[in-house]
């Protein structure tokens, strides 16, 4: 299973929708301080199923929404979509799973979507579903939001200063 | 689950002293419990010398050997249960060219099964890279991308083409 | 002791609000006492937006630009309180090269009425130094300076002697 | 008053006496990962009277003694030296006070020594002395370790992480 783009719209510093195209290997993402990098990464984690906002730097949900500038207006919603390649057609036990033929994907796209009023919507290639669907995909698929697949200084640093018992933590998502 | 716990254990273990030694050039790290003679209940430390240094607290390292032995043990995590990608926002930050250097050249290795999103401003580390996006913020508060660069192995084809700007 | 620390506070907020509009060429800074109408008892929250982008709570500011804000604080209470030397340790890490320009111009005028010790990675910072040490490891685990070049106002004369090597 | 050279010998990565003359303006200091650079750092900031052996990233006092290598054996003590001049020629009370002409020093050289037994010496000009009478030079001169004198990235994160009542405290430190 391979990443195959991103989707950034109204998330954070990007209030235009920007499309990212992944390859196999290595993508780089280069830019000054404060233009949108970890706010890319933030996308990602919270598409994934990140719930604790503190990670992704808010203090609460609404936070992640475009707030506004200098020259725009707040936006209403924010909307992330990751797409991975499906080789082996997994179909979603929530959209009928593999029996249902007609569900056999090329391509898996997660959609996470938030509004001003708190209300979240989430979606598997375009159809509405529940967060517990999308965290069965990744967890079939290996793809979870474990304690290593995202790393920032933030984590680098935890797991040197943490205490022994909470170093075990990570361990064992690991076993 | 003890089993389960002591087998995948031991595999970090072998992991990160391999990984430490490939990133350190030598040297020497071990994971340690400590607490609880019960191994679901005991706590991990980590214990390394760089080459020729000797053993001591972790706190007595400096801050890039730090983040290089925090680099190690997160890649041997990996290597034991690896995912499909990773997203490495700017851990290269501390470390100076040779350990750059070193880190690259082990990426580009587990670059081979593993899809990589490096956020860098080091040259070295972007060269690596397959493709490499550049993102500003011309108008004041909103992100932008404004180059798609192919740097890697489409570089031929690109320099041919001349789709490289 | 009420009016002593009022008026140290303002002086701060005074001086960080300038250190701030010429670090980050613009933008809104300001200190608030929160949590306790007694200003002896009251916290202090930094409050800051860079130039363009709409006031919001720090944590969500990037790392280079929550590194500036810091910087721009501490020499605030720096200026209002100046002790004859200051040491700084890699602080400019974080920072891209524009954000280097900036902090490396401010410190040059700093240094005028101040002695700084600057450890740095970074070319531009290492270049508005008058006197410049290397330190090394050849032998594993003894630091050893190996290197001083003049490299400010001594410059000229060094560059005349063939001191620098 | 204005820093004129550091001495350091036997403290952390520095077995074999090392000096640096400093200049008015700006010295710098370069070098790779993990060679001496913040321990330089931790010498000044021991020297300047820093009690708290954390904040000099060690766990024990007796850390700070250079604890040898593959080629070399451990040393039995750590000796630091803060030379300053002494333009207004004060003179410590300790020494005598400035009534004492022939102890108006053109220069004040601070040094602090541990040994592995836990003992420590502190000397001014080279004359005993306690913790106290040191703490009074940089008190009367203005030297002393305040919050911001010696800044690490460490200082930097704090002061954003810190709760608004744990900021306070630094800023009354500056009143
Ligand atoms: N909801 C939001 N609406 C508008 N802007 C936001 C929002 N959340 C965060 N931002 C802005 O995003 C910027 C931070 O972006 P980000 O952390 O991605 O920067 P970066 O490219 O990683 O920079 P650095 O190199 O310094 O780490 C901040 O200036 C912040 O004001
Ligand atoms: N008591 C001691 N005896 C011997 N070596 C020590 C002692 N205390 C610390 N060290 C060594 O000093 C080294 C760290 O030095 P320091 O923190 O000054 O590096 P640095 O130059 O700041 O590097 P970086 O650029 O990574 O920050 C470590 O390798 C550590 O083992
Ligand atoms: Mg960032
Ligand atoms: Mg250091």
């Amino acid at each position: 299973m391979e990443l195959k783009s991103l989707k950034i719209f109204g998330f954070k510093s990007f209030p235009d929708e920007t499309k990212f195209e992944f390859e196999p290997g290595v993508t780089a993402i280069v830019g000054p301080n404060g233009c949108g990098k970890s706010n890319i990464v933030d996308a990602i984690r919270w598409t994934l199923g990140e719930q604790n906002v503190h990670s992704l730097r808010a203090g609460l949900t609404e936070q992640l929404i475009f707030n506004g500038s200098q020259t725009r207006q707040p936006l209403g919603m924010a909307e992330v979509s990751l797409t991975f390649s499906n080789p082996s057609h997994y179909a979603p036990p929530s959209l009928g799973g593999s029996d249902k033929v007609n569900l056999t994907f090329s391509e898996i796209t997660i959609t996470r979507k938030i509004f001003r009023s708190g209300e979240s919507e989430y979606f598997i290639n375009k159809a509405p579903c529940r967060l517990k669907d999308i965290t069965e995909v990744f967890m079939d698929t290996g793809l979870g939001v474990n304690a290593y697949s995202v790393i920032s200084q933030d984590q680098i640093d935890m797991i040197l200063n943490a205490k022994p018992e909470e170093r075990r933590y990570i361990f064992e998502e690991a076993a | 689950a003890r089993s389960l716990f002591r087998t995948t254990l031991d595999n970090v273990r072998k992991e990160f002293r391999d990984v430490f030694i490939n990133l350190f050039q030598g040297g020497e790290a071990d994971l340690k419990l400590v607490g609880s003679q019960d191994i679901l209940e005991a706590g991990i430390d980590i214990v390394v010398s760089p080459p020729g240094k000797k053993l001591s607290s972790i706190s007595l390292l400096s801050g890039g050997e730090r983040a290089l032995t925090s680099i190690a043990l997160l890649f041997a995590l990996f290597k034991v249960k690896p995912s499909p990608f990773c997203v490495l926002d700017e851990i290269d930050a501390p470390l100076d060219e040779n350990n750059i250097e070193r880190f690259t050249n082990f990426l580009k290795d587990l670059a081979k099964d593993t899809q990589f999103i490096i956020i860098s401003h080091n040259k070295k580390t972007l060269s690596i890279s397959e493709i490499l996006y550049g993102v500003t913020m011309e108008e004041p508060g909103v992100s932008k991308m404004i180059s798609v660069k192919f740097v890697g192995r489409h570089k031929d084809d690109a320099d041919k083409n001349k789709t490289e700007t």
